[in-house]
């Protein structure tokens, strides 16, 4: 999901 | 991954490290901004607590906790445990004016209207602006010692990487975050004007010192 996208990144 | 997100992520490791490093050999944060400092542990905090949430990697993990960790021991060690080293009045800058109105916006202009996802947004605007009492700081005392200037360069390059990054998942992954990549153009805008003083002097040898 994009949401999971955006927290992958640090 | 790619190789822009790694590098960014190891060159913001770096430019942590490089700090607490530099007060713990020092035993001094003189010329180091402490509201910049607490500034990123608050943007840590809000933005990491989806580590109790989900669970992305190892790696992804870790590096929060890193993050988080560090930047609690920095703000340790300014304010309690070498604070009579601390330059208290050239940090001057008002962080309310910064603090508030990001809050404000993170309210206003999120992707979803949830809790978590506000304090997600708020670290992401706070992030932006975090590093401006220190400019501010160099900028009042006129001058900043070498290996601060070498923080502040691995901690801009960070996001200008991120930049790369954001361009590559674009293209290769039909990714992006509006909120992110606008965030993180105005950070690394804010560092254009160091990254000049950094190549044209300190990487020539000479002492970061602004004229009067």
């Amino acid at each position: 999901s994009p949401e999971l996208l955006r927290h992958d990144e640090l | 991954m790619n190789v822009f997100r790694l590098t960014g992520d190891l060159s913001h490791l770096a430019a942590i490290i490089i700090l607490l490093l530099k007060i713990w050999k020092s035993r001094s944060c003189a010329g180091i901004s402490g509201k910049s400092q607490i500034l990123f542990a608050i943007v840590f905090t809000t933005r990491y607590l989806d580590l109790l949430t989900s669970f992305i990697s190892i790696y992804n993990t870790s590096m929060k906790v890193i993050y988080i960790g560090c930047a609690y021991a920095t703000v340790y060690l300014i304010y309690m445990k070498f604070r009579a080293t601390y330059d208290g009045n050239h940090d001057s800058f008002r962080v309310e004016f910064l603090v508030v109105p990001v809050g404000g916006l993170a309210v206003l202009v999120n992707h979803d209207f949830s809790f978590l996802e506000i304090l997600w947004t708020f670290s992401i605007y706070l992030e932006s602006v975090a590093i401006l009492p220190q400019l501010f700081m160099i900028s009042k005392t006129g001058e900043a010692e070498t290996i601060t200037t070498h923080y502040l360069f691995c901690l801009g390059l960070y996001r200008a990487l991120y930049l790369l990054n954001w361009i590559w998942r674009f293209y290769f992954e039909s990714f992006f975050d509006m909120i992110a990549i606008v965030a993180g153009v105005v950070q690394t805008v804010l560092y254009c004007d160091f990254f000049y003083l950094y190549i044209t002097k300190v990487l020539k040898g000479k002492k970061l010192s602004l004229p009067a």
